[in-house]
């Protein structure tokens, strides 16, 4: 797609038009090329290869900043607490993560607190079946915190070594929601004696810019420790996380690419800036 | 908002005799940026920028003594006829019942939205049937079942035991049979570009035979928001748009992509997570929305 030898204010407009098209966001493409364009200027690069290279390379570094690996706790059990708005893939993620942890050989625990969503509790029942992994839940319409600290003092008392939160779909434009989901967390740490390992806020590639006011409003409620990002096996680029990472910089830490049980991956930070290329 | 910025503009150009066509130039740059900051796709942006630009030129911007008022205005009229100008019903069928299919992405809305429609329906008179013709996701059909429940609509469902269109099939029978004036079915969310997904997808129309095929649409989405319109229409054609999520805040650029590469009409807007929360679609307050 980019084979250039001379570097233009074309060029510039193209990459710019680049990130737009991946969702990048017209302020932070401003803002990259911008950058690129006072690099050029120091003579940094001289072909318009060497350009794109830095650019990507830009990418790649603000990505890859802060780590990425998952955290496990000091003490058994580990919890990771599953966030997001409405239909992003969080119930769907947290049986791909229990099936992968099952092949690592650990135990990890399913915990149904999306107590509002109709058969919410079923579709995790059912994915826990497949797994292979036990699920605490309630009934539909119970408090959604005790379920939570239910799931976290059963794992401590049988020894499962990871727990998962399911949480309901919450726009962050509900404050009252984002107030359950701050008793949550307390109620999650109380249980476990420190915050819960991961809170990880499940991101849809194919959202466009209301995913910056996401991510901002879900962690200022409560500490976020990392981002999945969703259904990047469909034709969206997911380059608002740069936005994200660049604003927030919050880890993206996983990608989702499919709806079986193995179809999620490490976040790789040079084949995910190779993809906003494409 | 946008407003703001562009009196900005105009009003450090008031001491000029006339505009020229380059300080218009200015104002379309800073509607750009507000369109993109808006999820609206790049090349849909380009386009409707020239249809503003054309006008704002040809219609006396240039001389007026409210130029800023002058551009909003044509911006504000353009977004309302590119998003269909009124408000466009439901088609109806001559001979019971009608029928509604609801397609789309994973995780859009569809088997809250057949709740929601089929509520809607019901106020306004109307026996409706939910089908259940997503056999693939994890409790499905028992989300239909109990979105059913509490709206108190009839579901006709066969588990996961047969293929969709065969559910389809069976379920426009019973609602032929038992008198039913419209049907709802409910599919399982699918990528565009899944081949396999969108024939059974085909199959499933064929079925139904549907008065209305509607896309459900996720206001959130951003650039892909073309991909998915077009595809849709072209692999299994779309007669109309519901637009979810309207409550996440987000500006809904994606309705004028979907708008600009279909030309199908957006019919309802889904705005919350209960079965009343859907609305009809109103271009000039989505207009309002989308100039934030
Ligand atoms: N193609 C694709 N589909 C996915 C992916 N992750 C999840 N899905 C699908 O997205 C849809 C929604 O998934 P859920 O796991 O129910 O999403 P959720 O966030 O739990 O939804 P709510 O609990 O209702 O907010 C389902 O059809 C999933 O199969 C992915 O990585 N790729
Ligand atoms: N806030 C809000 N949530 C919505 C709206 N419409 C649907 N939802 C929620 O979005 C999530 C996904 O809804 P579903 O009806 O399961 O979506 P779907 O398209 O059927 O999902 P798949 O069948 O997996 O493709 C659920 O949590 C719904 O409650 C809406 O207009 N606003
Ligand atoms: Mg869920
Ligand atoms: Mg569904």
């Amino acid at each position: 797609l980019f084979r250039r030898e001379r570097i233009s204010e074309e060029l510039f407009l193209e990459l710019e038009e680049t990130l737009v098209l991946a969702d990048v966001g017209i302020h932070t493409a401003e803002k990259l090329v911008s950058r690129l364009k006072e690099a050029v200027r120091k003579g940094n690069c001289r072909t318009g290869d060497e350009a794109i290279e830095l650019l990507k390379r830009t990418l790649v570094e603000l990505l890859n900043a802060g780590g990425r690996n998952l955290n496990f706790g000091p003490i058994p059990p580990t919890v990771w607490l599953i966030i997001g708005v409405n239909g992003t893939g969080k119930t769907t993620t947290i049986a791909k993560l229990a099936w992968r942890l099952k092949r690592e050989g650990r135990k990890p625990l399913l915990v149904a607190a999306d107590t509002f969503r109709a058969a919410a509790i079923e579709q995790l029942k059912l994915l826990g079946e497949r797994v292979g992994a036990p699920v605490i839940a309630h009934a539909i319409g119970a408090d959604a915190a005790a379920v939570a600290y239910d799931g976290v003092e059963a794992a401590k008392a049988r020894g499962y070594d990871v727990v998962l939160i399911d949480t309901a779909g919450r726009m962050h434009t509900r404050y009252n929601l984002l107030q359950e989901l701050q008793k949550i967390w307390r109620v999650v740490g109380r249980s476990l004696g420190r915050p819960p390992d991961e809170t990880l806020l499940v991101i849809d590639a194919s959202t466009g810019q209301n995913a910056i006011a996401q991510a901002a409003t879900f962690s200022s409620a409560i500490p976020v420790t990392g981002i999945i990002l969703t259904k990047l096996d469909g034709t969206a680029k997911g380059g608002v996380v740069v936005a994200i990472k660049d604003q927030t910089q919050i880890p993206i830490k996983l990608v989702g690419v499919g709806e079986s049980l193995d179809a999620i991956e490490n976040f790789d930070p040079k084949e995910f800036v190779e993809g906003l290329f494409e | 908002g946008l407003t703001d910025k562009l009196q900005g503009i105009f009003w450090k150009l008031r001491g000029k005799a006339r505009l020229t066509e380059e300080d218009v130039d200015r104002a379309l740059r800073e509607i750009r940026l507000s369109l993109l900051e808006a999820d609206v796709n790049l090349r849909v942006a380009k386009d409707f920028l020239e249809r503003v630009r054309e006008r704002a030129i040809g219609e006396e911007v240039l001389k007026s003594f409210t130029p800023a008022q002058q551009v909003i205005k044509i911006v504000y009229e353009e977004l309302v006829k590119l998003l269909g100008g009124q408000h466009e019903p439901l088609k109806f069928s001559h001979t019971p019942p009608t029928i509604i299919m609801l397609m789309g992405l994973q995780g859009t809305g569809k088997t809250t939205t057949a709740g929601k429609v089929g509520l809607w329906l019901k106020r306004r008179g109307h026996r409706v049937l939910l089908l259940a013709c997503d056999v693939r996701r994890p409790a499905a059909v028992e989300q239909l079942v109990q979105v059913g429940r509490q709206a108190e609509l009839d579901v006709f469902e066969m588990g996961i035991r047969e293929k969709p269109e065969r559910i389809a099939e069976h379920g426009i029978k019973h609602a032929k049979d038992k008198g039913y004036g419209v049907v709802i079915a409910d599919t399982g969310g699918r990528l565009h570009t899944d081949e396999e997904m969108m024939q059974e997808l085909r199959r499933v129309k064929e079925a139904l035979n549907p008065n209305e095929a509607l896309l459900v649409v996720d206001a959130m989405m951003g650039q892909d928001a073309v991909n998915a319109a077009r595809q849709f229409d072209s692999e299994v054609g779309v007669t109309g748009f519901i637009l979810s999520k309207v409550d996440s805040d987000a500006r809904g650029g994606a309705v004028l992509s979907i708008r600009a590469v279909t030309g199908k009409p957006v019919k309802f807007i889904g705005t919350g997570e209960r079965l009343t929360d859907l609305d009809v679609f109103h271009p000039d307050r989505m207009a309002e929305r989308i100039l934030g």
